[in-house]
């Protein structure tokens, strides 16, 4: 129970809150227990569910500087079994905020710890940076989860993360370990995500999903009316491979 | 002369790095000449012209600290008039190590001002944050150009952009303008690109540049090869539009 899954990537416009969003919703509507953490000063996580917010009292700033429990700030979903840890501009000034704080990496993970929440999954967008909030969540998880966008700069920058993904193990989190990587906005058409998936695979083996997420515009109109892909048009191909990432995901964890 | 202009968006994906390369390669081809200062600590834009990342000696981390003057750092590129200020890994450290410096948001501005460069623009590229490093070169340049993605979750990060750059105009550099607002990844057979465009013109009217930039595969082949996509393939639509808006950039410019 409550284990923590970071959905990581410094590459920008890889399909982190895409993943974030369809893979919670997907795992509420399999009957698991979520919690989204939006830990992108961005709020599209937050905002891709249907959320305001502009109008968010307290979030996940709030949590980071300790002010409010994480309790007191989760928002509820159209998915029953789904709940938000919104994420305000309040965010964007905790980089700096938290440099001078003793345990400054840890803030994120210490706020988890004393959450009062029963769940089976956190899951938390990261923004496209290795500052301060992306080590924060990946002190505070169990596994990361990389989506791979399948192009070449997003290729480019897989080595820094997963350099990254070692220090914190070394420095900061021992248990933490990958759930795998996803490659998105995959179209069969172009030799290049041919390339960019031979290339993953090869450097990753079977830590790659089976599933991988083609380019399908039901995605990205979603997020426009608030819903995640399985709502907005369940028949979609984003729709079905959200789904099957989501059996995946659980076939892996059910393994344990 | 020394024009400065910024290419800046903190949502991630959006084409920054793309704008940035095939500004700089189409307005050398015109006979301007360039410096594309790479300011993310991915890279991308040092990659994508052809440069290796991981053997540049010293580059925008080194001018930031004042270690190294720009001038020393410049590489060629096979652009006779175009050349770059690497970025490498250094760089991702800059933001912390320059919260407690004074004057941390001038570091760039003071370096090109001691640059003893003369050209007649430098491009920056930024990375997708509003952190430190794009404050810098906010604080630093003259226009600000912004690539907007025709998608819904790119739409919504446009109001922090220029709540943004409002705040860095009366704060820190007073003379910042905008150069205008690029359309990017623009794709007509689906509906959230028109209505995407249709909002962004009725919120900037005619600081929207008239090139729109298509989703066209040759530019996200291009970067593989080291190439801007003038000369990875001359006749595709994604070379076109940027020679096109290279040629648009300069009236504007000449207009001055
Ligand atoms: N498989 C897909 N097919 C089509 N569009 C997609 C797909 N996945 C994501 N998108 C769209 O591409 C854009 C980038 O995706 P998204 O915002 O999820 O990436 P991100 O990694 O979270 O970005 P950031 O780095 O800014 O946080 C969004 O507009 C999204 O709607
Ligand atoms: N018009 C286009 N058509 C097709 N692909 C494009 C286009 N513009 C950019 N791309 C590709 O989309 C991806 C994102 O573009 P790019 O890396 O330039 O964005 P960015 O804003 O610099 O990203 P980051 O936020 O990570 O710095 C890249 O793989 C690039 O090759
Ligand atoms: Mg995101
Ligand atoms: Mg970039």
């Amino acid at each position: 129970a409550n284990k923590v899954v970071a959905i990581a990537n410094q590459k920008g416009g890889v399909g982190k809150t895409t993943t974030s969003v369809n893979l919670a919703a997907c795992l509420a509507d399999a009957g698991c227990s979520v919690v989204l953490v939006d830990l992108d000063p961005q709020g599209n996580a937050t905002s891709g569910l249907g959320l305001d917010r502009d109008n968010v009292e307290s979030g996940t700033y709030h949590a980071l500087i300790g002010e409010v429990g994480i309790k007191d700030s989760l928002l509820p979903t159209m998915y029953e079994t789904l709940r938000v840890l919104p994420s305000n501009t309040d965010l964007a000034g905790a980089e700096i905020e938290l440099v001078d704080h003793e345990s400054r990496e840890f803030r994120l993970r210490e706020a988890l710890a004393n959450a009062d929440v029963d769940v089976d999954f956190f899951i938390v967008d990261c923004p496209p940076s290795l500052g301060l909030l992306t080590i924060n969540a990946l002190a505070a998880s169990d596994t990361v989860l990389m989506p791979v966008q399948a192009e070449y700069y997003a290729l480019e920058g897989v080595g820094q993360l997963v350099r990254t993904v070692e220090l914190v193990r070394e420095h900061l989190n021992p248990e933490l370990a990958l759930e795998g990587v996803l490659l998105t906005m995959y179209d069969a058409r172009t030799n290049l995500s041919e390339q960019v998936a031979a290339d993953v695979e090869s450097y990753f083996g079977n830590l790659v999903f089976d599933t991988i997420i083609p380019r399908n515009v039901k995605l990205s109109e979603a997020p426009s009316h608030g819903k995640a892909v399985i709502s907005y048009d369940a028949t979609s191909r984003g729709a079905r491979r959200y789904r099957d990432l989501a059996r995946e995901f659980l076939d892996r964890n059910r393994a344990i």
